[in-house]
């Protein structure tokens, strides 16, 4: 373990934290892509499967249980609890135009053409593209409420700093996945548009209004 | 089974 993938993972959690936040506060989950949260939960429940078969240590345990329970009662909010707020009519990515993409993917470029190995790889080309949905949306909306966009602001950070606890890894430990790297990268340039609208108007105090 | 395999990340 090393700071990057400390800080990361606690960006990760804090993210996580912030949209549950935010819907128990407002009662509302107007703004958010349930099919995001939908495609995240997809990820974690096809990468911690080893969660009780291979054992790393009581944090990365309890991270992973944290992390499953988390995203599965974020789908249950949105498609249940507070559906009544829900705005499917905005959530309109298509979810298949990267579920198929990613399995296919997964199955001919993998480091072993195992059933646990394939769909920790699925879930490794899904989780980069998981977020499109949700920033899709806030580009048909044209805004996003302030704690949506902290969430997404810690969402995106969790993997930059990852890539930076790939490099440490690669040099002192002389570990370097390049499925997880190459797939972190793909993620984290995707907030760039995000990270950038973020920093000059959030942090200015405004809403995150996107350019009409 | 080659056990450089284990994912030790999130």
């Amino acid at each position: 373990m090393n700071a990057f993938r400390l800080v990361g993972d606690l960006c990760h959690l804090a993210a996580i934290v912030l949209l549950l936040l935010k819907i128990w506060k407002s009662r509302s989950v107007a703004g958010l892509s349930g099919k995001s949260q939908i495609l995240f939960g997809l990820v974690f429940v096809t990468r911690y499967l080893d969660l009780v078969t291979n054992f790393v240590s009581p944090y990365n345990t309890i991270m992973k249980v944290f992390f499953l329970s988390s995203s599965i009662a974020t789908v249950y909010l949105i498609y249940t609890k507070f559906k009544a707020t829900y705005d499917g009519n905005h959530d309109t990515f298509r979810m298949e135009f990267l579920l198929i993409p990613c399995a296919l993917l997964a199955i001919v470029v993998n480091h072993e053409f195992s059933p646990m190995e394939i769909l920790w790889t699925f879930s490794i080309y899904l989780e980069a593209v998981a977020i499109l949905p949700q920033l899709f949306m806030i580009s048909k909306t044209g805004e996003a409420e302030t704690i949506t966009s902290h969430y997404l602001f810690a969402l995106g950070s969790y993997r930059g700093l990852y890539i930076m606890n790939w490099l440490y890894r690669y040099y002192y430990e002389n570990n370097f996945d390049v499925i997880a790297v190459v797939a972190g990268i793909v993620q984290t340039v995707l907030y760039c548009d995000f990270f950038y609208l973020y920093i000059t108007k959030v942090l200015q105090g405004k809403k995150l209004q996107l350019p009409a | 089974h080659n056990h450089n395999l284990v994912h030790d990340e999130l």
